[in-house]
Formats: structure tokens, C-alpha cells, sequence
């Protein structure tokens, strides 16, 4: 309900698709500027990454102990806010992170680079709602065919609570706390062998690690289903 | 990738070229036996109406995919109730994917390939759909509409309307199963027109990849409930 709610509000509000929706209420602590996102690859094409939030920030895992702050700012959306560490990523002068390089002995980065099929993204900005909402799942019966078969959907409604009244019509409802974090945006990382990395600022540069271990070792054979590749499907 | 760029004529050929494909890549479901292919099939009749199943079942096929099992996955199984949980089980046994225990876990194995990587795939086209479309597919496999939809994709023609006095759309002249049809296209980007005697498809502008994952699965649905 909570992931089906961020879903549908970033349809509304991010039409280039570069934020990502958080799908779990628990998450939202995990959601810190800075701090480390892996990237799964799918199997299928059609699949959706998936992301899982690391422990740690950036700066925890350099091999350099010098903490790396981002500036700050607040967009006012009425029950939303953004922040946006423009300055740090953006601001054209990205000298702060030449020389310094991942500890790739650190045990996080271990069991990342363990995995397969994984990017190393950092956290940029995140979008966090400013007051209580309450969000509201409806099911309807909506029609019949053929005196057979009701159709039932769900829809999903998101209200802030100024007034305190919530919705009564519904059948379940769940309360969002101030602060929550519902989306975020990543950047990924480029990592050499050696620990020094980059950031994959524009469109089309893809992250990842430099000489990525095999990729024949996914457990279902690639070839099993090869027929399944849309290679020369017409543009 | 091509779809969304490409133009509503070329799009919908290109759905068309797939969904042609699409046939001969569901085969495994048709050469099942034909009491294992009733019980996936009605196994994924419960799947399109429990969305939480489908996601854990996604999840779970994700992770026997990969060989590598996660946290994600044991959440995902944790959540469901023990009923859920041994359908699971079930599923995943029957497309070939041999369970250890009671429940999977990291230790099963995938027995048939092909098998698996076929209910795989259906699955995650499923589970990649938007909401309530997986509802919807249910509803129209209920209502014996899976093949109708199939021809639909295969005989719109290259003006992209299909003619419904054609018998194999004759389920399309209901205005009520049309509406159905009608709302299940449109969450996949493509907008059904009736008009008086035939149906006009067009994809969606901007649209991905959703034309694309519809056609998946609607041909493995297609597949796995022929006999049914």
C-alpha cells in the first residue's frame, strides 16, 4: 500500500523518471544523503533494478578518514520537501574527490563486490513529507460482466491530515509520519581496481566495477532461455 | 527499447513481430502433461488475484534465478501465510524447480532450465505490469478471453484496426468485456478504440516497455491455459 502510494506520487511529480520510490515504510530511516545504494541489474530486460540501502555513507568507506558533508536546500511543495546536495554533486568543481579512493577491504564493499550484477550508487537527494498524511486503500466492486465475474481494483489515495479527518470510506488506512523519506534520487559510481572512483554524471555512463567478475556464474544458464532475446526486434 | 521511440505504426508492428515469437517461446508450457499444466495453471489463476503473492513468488524465482538468496526473499516468504507458502512451494515445484524443504531456500535447485526460466519469465512480466492489470488478466482468463486477446494483438493490421465481425473477436462486441479489454490496454499505453465494426490499437506516444510486457504476458497465459 505504502510502495503503491510513492509509486503512483512519482508518476505525478517525476516525469524524467529519475527519482526512485521507496516501497517500504522501514526504509525511510535507511535514507541518508550520502549514504551507499546498491543497484541490481534483473534478469529479464523488462525487470526493474532493484536497490538495496547500505549501512554506510560514502565517507565511511573511504580509505582516507576526512568525513564528506553535502550542502543543503529545502523546496517547499506544501506536505513535501527535497533536498538536494546540488552544490556537492553539481557545482562543476568536483577536485574534492580526486585522489581519494574506496577502501575495497572494507567488509561492506566486500559483500557487495562479492554479488554479482551490483552498482555502487550514493544517495543525492530525497524527497521527505513535511506532515502527517494518511494514505487510504479503497476497493470497489466496479461493474459485472455478464452477471459472471465483478471486476475489483484498489485504488490508492494520499491526503495530508491538516484538519486531522481521515477518510472514512475506505477499508484500510495507514498513517505516514512527518520526515517520512517516500522518494529518493542516486547517482551511480564507476570503481577501479585500485579504489578510485567516479561518478557517472551524465546520461548513458553507467557505474559499476572496473573488471567485473564473470558473468557466467548466474545460476540460470543465460542460453536456457535465449530465444527470450529481443535483439533483432524491429525499432 | 524500440517501442518508445519508434512510431504507433512501427510500434505496433513490432508488438505484432514479437507476439509471433512470443508463440514458440511459451512452448514448455504447452508440452507439459496435462494434469502438471492444470495445476500451474490454476495456480497462477490465484497469483493474478494476490498481489502479494506475485510479488513474493517474483522475488523468490529472482533469487533461484541468481543462485544467490536474499533477504528480500525470506521477507518476502515470511510475510505470506502458510497456505500462500506452500502454493509457492508448489509452484515452483512444478515448473521444475526442485524444493528441499518445506518452503524454498537456498538450497533448491533448478531441475528443468527451461521450464523454470519460462514461469519465470511470465511471472516477472506480471509482476512488472502496473497496478490492478494483473487483476484484470485474471478476470479475463476467467472469462475465457486470453486467446481473443492474443488474435486482437495478432490481427490488428498494419492500419492498426481489426475488423470485429471477424468470429475470433466476436467476445469484443460486448460492450462490458470490451470495456475490460479497454482498461487493461490502456494501463499497458495502448489505446483501444471501438468503433462501429472494428477495433482501432494505438500505443501510446511516450510508452516503454508495457506494450512489450502485456504481450508476454498474454502469450504465456495463452500457452499454459490452451486446454483450459
Amino acid at each position: 500500500m505504502f510502495a503503491k502510494a510513492t509509486r503512483n506520487f512519482l508518476k505525478e511529480v517525476d516525469d524524467d523518471g529519475n527519482l526512485i520510490s521507496v516501497s517500504n515504510l522501514n526504509d525511510s530511516d535507511k535514507l541518508q544523503l550520502l549514504s551507499l545504494v546498491t543497484k541490481k541489474r534483473r534478469y529479464w530486460c523488462w525487470q526493474r533494478p532493484k536497490y538495496q540501502f547500505l549501512s554506510v555513507t560514502l565517507g565511511d568507506v573511504l580509505t582516507e578518514d576526512q568525513s564528506l558533508s553535502p550542502a543543503s536546500a529545502a523546496v517547499g511543495l506544501d506536505i513535501l520537501s527535497s533536498a538536494y546536495p546540488a552544490a556537492w554533486m553539481r557545482g562543476g568543481n568536483l577536485s574534492f574527490i580526486t585522489r581519494r579512493k574506496l577502501n575495497l577491504k572494507d567488509p561492506v564493499l566486500q559483500q557487495v563486490l562479492e554479488r554479482r550484477n551490483e552498482v555502487l550508487c550514493v544517495l543525492t537527494q530525497k524527497i521527505v513529507t513535511t506532515q502527517k498524511c494518511v494514505i487510504s486503500e479503497h476497493v470497489q466492486i466496479e461493474e459485472k460482466c455478464g452477471g459472471m465475474v465483478g471486476i475489483q481494483t484498489k485504488t490508492v489515495q494520499v491526503s495530508a491530515m491538516e484538519d486531522g479527518n481521515v477518510i472514512k470510506d475506505c477499508n484500510v488506512a495507514l498513517e505516514i509520519p512527518a520526515a517520512t523519506t517516500i522518494a529518493y534520487g542516486i547517482m551511480e559510481l564507476y570503481v577501479r581496481q585500485d579504489g578510485q572512483f567516479e561518478f557517472c554524471l551524465l546520461q548513458g555512463k553507467h557505474g559499476g566495477f572496473e573488471h567485473e567478475r564473470r558473468v557466467d556464474d548466474i545460476y540460470l544458464d543465460p542460453l536456457a532461455y535465449r530465444d527470450f532475446a529481443f535483439v533483432d526486434m524491429p525499432d | 527499447a524500440g517501442l518508445g521511440t519508434s512510431s504507433h505504426h512501427g510500434s505496433l508492428h513490432a508488438l505484432k513481430q514479437v507476439t509471433l515469437r512470443l508463440e514458440s517461446n511459451f512452448h514448455p508450457f504447452v508440452e507439459l502433461p496435462e494434469q502438471q499444466q492444470t495445476a500451474v495453471w490454476h495456480l497462477l489463476q490465484m497469483v493474478l488475484f494476490d498481489e502479494e503473492f506475485l510479488v513474493a513468488l517474483e522475488q523468490v524465482c529472482d533469487d533461484v534465478a541468481s543462485g544467490l538468496w536474499s533477504p528480500q526473499a525470506a521477507l518476502a516468504i515470511g510475510g505470506l501465510k502458510a497456505a500462500q507458502q506452500q502454493d509457492l512451494t508448489a509452484f515452483l515445484g512444478l515448473v521444475g524447480c526442485r524444493v528441499q524443504g518445506e518452503r524454498p531456500g537456498p538450497e533448491d535447485q533448478i531441475s528443468n532450465q527451461k521450464l523454470f526460466a519460462t514461469a519465470y519469465c511470465l511471472v516477472s512480466a506480471l509482476a512488472e505490469m502496473p497496478d490492478n492489470v494483473a487483476s484484470l488478466l485474471g478476470i479475463c482468463c476467467k472469462l475465457q478471453m486470453i486467446p481473443t486477446l492474443c488474435y486482437l494483438l495478432h490481427a490488428l493490421s498494419d492500419d492498426e484496426i481489426s475488423d470485429l465481425e471477424d468470429p475470433a473477436l466476436a467476445p469484443l462486441k460486448d460492450t462490458e468485456r470490451f470495456g475490460i479489454v479497454q482498461r487493461l490496454f490502456a494501463l499497458a499505453d495502448i489505446n483501444l478504440e471501438r468503433m462501429q465494426s472494428s477495433v482501432k490499437a494505438i500505443i501510446l506516444r511516450d510508452s516503454q516497455v508495457l506494450p512489450l510486457i502485456l504481450c508476454i504476458a498474454l502469450s504465456g497465459l495463452d500457452a499454459l491455459g490452451r486446454e483450459h
